[in-house]
């Protein structure tokens, strides 16, 4: 299975340490734009509080559970899709400690029937806690994708996360900055709402390629609202480039 | 102390159960208010992974630990303050697993000496998990205020924050619904960037007040990166009606 350290499944863990930057939208959107590659992809939505993935791709079904626990996943728009979401009602907290959340990643990864990926991609929760530790634990050969906006305590929060990375010696692939400005639909005038510079700054500070600077995009919200991830050629070509 | 049954101090939890919504500027900017307006305030960041109170309200010296293990708060803005950040370098990763966190939240109650607070403000961390579970069992007088902003995803996750609240009976205070729009510099027109009208559903949802509606403010932004929380009229007075 992808647990296996000669698996050729690249797992990718799409982290920020803090939340509200973007993760789930470019996890989200980028298993998509892998799978319209004809790549064959995973997510798994690590945010078992927050969950918002089976929202933002539209599954509204739940996986089946075989009879020897093994987990059969959803798949929407070519992409395999695991979530707390699609155990439990979305008005329904989970309200567990710590060691549950790591029982439930070690699910999410040992017992869910993955066909042979290319790609699975990882949305991590916020924070460098249980979720974060277990995922070295569990797959100290995944890579590390960074999220952050252009504000310094948003690059901040994410510098933590890549400094736990650094003593687990987990792979940084690069930073996405996201949010990075507006663009006003009006007057066509942009809005640095956020900040700017923190991304490039963080980027630079890791010695990793900054990847994409991804504006403030209506349309990007509306398609994660509507369950339809972005076909829009500008975002598939910027995660076509990763 | 404050954990007393019979204490006077109103112990108020900004939560969101989404990260990136704007509790930290809620809880910052409220406590900055009350102390402008002659209170006795104290702010706690339990949010320990993704702490952000001490750049948000410019605290940047460590709090004084005494030899019998109390903890002297810094004061900025008229504000005490407690916050992990406080403790390590910004650079610092936290990892700790789910017990640590309930430890360092009930040192942050017990062993800090906090004034004859009007007001205590909890800016607690996203998900329900460890923390928020602490709280209730610490402190059921604890009241929550509920942050969201007007999209779905978020005002679900908010939801399942409120559901738990529900089970044990703790009171909501109302829902203030941040980032409701953006009134762009160069032409004034408002573009609804995350959506809109997700926090007037989900405060009619729970019977309670949406006790103020935020815009997209970039200088509340810029007052956040430079640790002066906003003294401008307009925020004040939503807080002040609080
Ligand atoms: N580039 C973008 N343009 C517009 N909205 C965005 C963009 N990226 C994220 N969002 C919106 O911002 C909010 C936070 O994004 P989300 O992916 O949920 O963050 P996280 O997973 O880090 O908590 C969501 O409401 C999402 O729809
Ligand atoms: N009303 C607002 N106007 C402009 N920026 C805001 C507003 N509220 C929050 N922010 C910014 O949005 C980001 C998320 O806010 P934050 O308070 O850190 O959220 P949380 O504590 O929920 O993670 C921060 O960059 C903050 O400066
Ligand atoms: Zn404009």
């Amino acid at each position: 299975g992808i647990l296996d350290e000669g698996s050729r499944t690249r797992i990718i863990a799409v982290a920020s340490g803090k939340g509200g930057v973007g993760k789930s939208t470019v996890s989200a959107n980028l298993a998509a734009a892998l799978a319209r590659q004809g790549r064959k992809v995973g997510i798994m939505d690590a945010d078992i509080y927050g969950f918002s993935i089976p929202h933002i791709l539209g599954v509204d079904t739940a996986p089946v559970v075989l009879e020897d626990q093994a987990i059969v996943p959803q798949t929407a728009h070519g992409v395999q899709v695991i979530s707390m979401g699609s155990f439990v009602n979305e008005d329904t907290p989970i309200v567990w400690r710590g060691p549950m959340l790591t029982k439930a990643f070690q699910q999410f990864l040992g017992d869910v029937l993955w066909a042979d990926l290319d790609y699975l991609i990882i949305d991590m929760p916020p924070g460098t806690g249980d979720v974060a530790l277990s995922l070295y634990q569990l797959i100290p050969r995944s890579m590390l994708l960074l999220v952050t906006t252009p504000q310094i305590v948003a690059a901040n929060v994410a510098a933590r996360v890549a400094a736990m990375a650094r003593k687990t010696h987990q792979r940084l692939l690069g930073v996405i900055e996201n949010m990075a400005y507006f663009l006003c639909p009006h007057c066509g005038e942009r809005t640095a709402i956020f900040g700017e510079g923190a991304g490039e700054e963080l980027a630079a500070r890791l010695h990793v390629p900054l990847l994409a600077q991804l504006p403030l995009l209506v349309p990007l919200r509306e398609a994660s609202d509507k369950g339809q991830p972005l076909a829009d050629e500008q975002l598939v070509r910027l995660f076509d480039d990763l």
